[in-house]
C-alpha cells in the first residue's frame, strides 16, 4: 500500500491510498485503504495523514482522521502519530502498522508499532527544503 | 509554511513521490499529485502491494482498493474490491468527480470504470499466479478464516462455522400442513 499525502504551496491539502490489499484474503474483503478517515484523509484547517498495515485492524480505528484531529488540537505530527498508534496497540500489541502525518504548515512526522520484526518504518519526503526525494525513518513505539 | 510545498508518502517508494512532487511544480493541484504519484506505484506494482499482480485473494484475482481526499472542500473519491481495472486512483478520481458519491465497490465500479473509459483487464500475471498454486499447496497457510471447521489452520476450505447441519437439510420443520400457519 501507498499512503500519500500532499500539501500545496498554497495550502491546499490532499491525500490518497492505491493498494492490492493483502495475499489470500477472503474473495470480497476490503482494508482500510478506500474509507477516508482510515486509510488516509485530509483537511485544510488542520492537516493530513495516510496509515497503512494491517488494514483489518487499522480499518477499525479511524486513524487517519484521528491523526488529523490530534494536530486540530495542536499537537505536533509526529505526537499525533504516536498516539493513534497507541490507542490501537491497547486492543492490538501485535498489530502491524504505521501513519504519517502533516500539518498545514508543512511540519510532519510518523509512527509505527514495534514488532520484533518490524522495528523502524521508512518514509518518504520531499518538501522545499529539499533538492531530491529524501528516506526518512522512524523508530517504531 | 516556509517548507512547503510538501510530499510524504509511504515507504520507500521514492518514484511515487517525485512524480507528485513533479505535478506540483508543473502546476498541478494537491489532488492532481496524490493521483499521479500513487498512480506511478500501480504501474510499478510497488513492492508487490500496489497495482495488477500482487496479493491474489483465495480464488486467485488480485482486486485494488483505493481513496483521494480533497481537503479543501471535503470531497472524496474510492474504490474498494475493484475487479480488472488497473489504474485503481485514477477510477477514484473520476468517482470524485463524476458523481455525488464517495465510495464504489467490486464489479459495479468496474463497470463505472469502464463507462468512464478504463480498459477492463485481467490483473493477475504469472508472479500472482505462482503465489496463488503455492498457497494452494501449502493447504492455504495461513488464511483469514476462525471457528469454521474444517481447521482452517490445517485445510482449505470450503468452511462452515462448527455445529452447523450440512446446508442442504431444512432449517425449519417441514409439516406438510398448508393450513398452519400464523
Amino acid at each position: 500500500t501507498i499512503g500519500m499525502v500532499v500539501i500545496h504551496k498554497l495550502g491546499q491539502t490532499a491525500a490518497g491510498t492505491s493498494t492490492n490489499g493483502i495475499k489470500f484474503k477472503i474473495h470480497g474483503r476490503v482494508g482500510d485503504s478506500p474509507v477516508p478517515g482510515a486509510g488516509a484523509y485530509a483537511d485544510d484547517t488542520a492537516g493530513a495523514a495516510a496509515a497503512t498495515g494491517d488494514g483489518d485492524i487499522l480499518l477499525r480505528f479511524l486513524p487517519s482522521y484521528q491523526a488529523v484531529e490530534y494536530m486540530r488540537n495542536g499537537e505536533e505530527p509526529t505526537v499525533a502519530c504516536q498516539k493513534v498508534i497507541s490507542r490501537i496497540q491497547k486492543y492490538y500489541p501485535n498489530f502491524f502498522g504505521a501513519v504519517i502525518c502533516a500539518n498545514v504548515i508543512g511540519s510532519y512526522g510518523a509512527a509505527c508499532n514495534r514488532l520484533p520484526k518490524f522495528t523502524h518504518f521508512t518514509f518518504m519526503v520531499y518538501n522545499s527544503l529539499k533538492n531530491h526525494p529524501t528516506v526518512e525513518k522512524v523508530d517504531c513505539i | 509554511s516556509s517548507s512547503l510545498p510538501l510530499v510524504l508518502n509511504t515507504w520507500p517508494f521514492k518514484n511515487a513521490t517525485l512524480a507528485a512532487w513533479q505535478t506540483l511544480l508543473s502546476g498541478g493541484s494537491a489532488l492532481d499529485a496524490v493521483e499521479s504519484g500513487c498512480a506511478v506505484c500501480e504501474r510499478e506494482q510497488c513492492d508487490g502491494s500496489v497495482g495488477f499482480g500482487g496479493s491474489p485473494d483465495e480464488l486467485g484475482e488480485t482486486t485494488l482498493d483505493a481513496l483521494i481526499m480533497d481537503g479543501t472542500v471535503m470531497n472524496v473519491g474510492a474504490v474498494g474490491d475493484l475487479r480488472r481495472i488497473k489504474n485503481a486512483i485514477g477510477v477514484a478520481r473520476k468517482v470524485l468527480e463524476h458523481t455525488t458519491h464517495t465510495l464504489l465497490v467490486g464489479e459495479s465500479a468496474t463497470i463505472f470504470a469502464e463507462s468512464m473509459g478504463f480498459i477492463n483487464e485481467d490483473l493477475s500475471t504469472s508472479a500472482s499466479e505462482a503465489l496463488h498454486s503455492n498457497w494452494l499447496a501449502r493447504k492455504c497457510q495461513p488464511n483469514h478464516w476462525r471457528n469454521v471447521v474444517p481447521d482452517p489452520s490445517k485445510h482449505c476450505g470450503p468452511y462452515k462455522p462448527p455445529g452447523i447441519s450440512v446446508l442442504n437439510e431444512p432449517t425449519h420443520k417441514v409439516t406438510g400442513d398448508l393450513h398452519g400457519h400464523d
